[in-house]
């Protein structure tokens, strides 16, 4: 679970 | 992680690699826009502002770090290595990317997922790098003969970003709350801007003819 501004993608 | 991502960063980082061969065994930069090379860095930096605050994974860092430092690398290349910067094809790159700038900007302070500093730069990053190949297109365009390297460079960044529509696809198939808009929609229209240079490159590679756009 991760909330809206968790950018995992380059 | 899902391949169509991974495909998505390495043919990134092949974009890149295939640019700094060209640049450095060249050395030249002839049929490179400077402007779209300045875009990218300001992209890259703006987007990875949580690179020393949320660590992700050792790939997730080693890569940002690899654009970040290649972007800015090829920047200063273009400007001041004194062999470089000579093939810079200074009047034919004069797209006036303020514009540019300035709509994302203005576009990320009104649509971002949070109204925060960092959020609102990762937005105009977004923004920003649907539309950071607009001067390397109308470059290619002027310049008229295309050489391979530029060419190449240009189908792979191009490429990129089609195969992280797929990894969106995926990844709102797969996981409940995936919810990506504002890289949907502006990875949508990056991909869109190189429709008609992936025609004409398919067509000049058919025809094993030198790639050449309309003016």
């Amino acid at each position: 679970d991760y909330d809206d501004d968790y950018h995992d993608e380059l | 992680m899902n391949i169509f991502r991974l495909a998505g960063d390495m043919t990134h980082l092949i974009s890149v690699l295939v640019l700094l061969l060209k640049i450095y065994a060249t050395k030249s930069c002839s049929g490179i826009s400077l402007k779209t090379q300045e875009l990218y860095a300001i992209v890259f930096v703006t987007r990875y502002l949580d690179l020393f605050t949320d660590f992700i994974s050792l790939y997730n860092t080693v890569m940002k770090l690899v654009f970040i430092g290649s972007s800015l690398a090829i920047v200063w290349c273009m400007r001041y290595h004194r062999v470089v910067r000579r093939s810079y094809d200074r009047e034919l790159d004069t797209f006036r990317y303020w514009i540019l700038l300035g709509v994302s900007f203005i576009l990320a302070l009104v649509l971002h997922e949070k109204f925060t500093l960092q959020e609102v730069f990762w937005a105009f990053s977004i923004y920003l790098e649907a539309v950071a190949i607009l001067p390397q297109l109308v470059l290619l365009q002027r310049s008229g003969n295309v050489d391979n390297l530029a060419g190449q460079y240009v189908f792979f960044l191009g490429a990129y970003r089609a195969f992280y529509i797929l990894n969106w696809i995926y990844r709102y198939l797969t996981e409940q709350r995936f919810t990506r808009w504002i890289s949907c929609v502006s990875g949508l229209v990056q991909t869109a801007l190189y429709a008609d240079f992936f025609y004409y490159y398919f067509i000049s590679w058919k025809n094993n003819a030198k790639l050449q756009l309309p003016a």
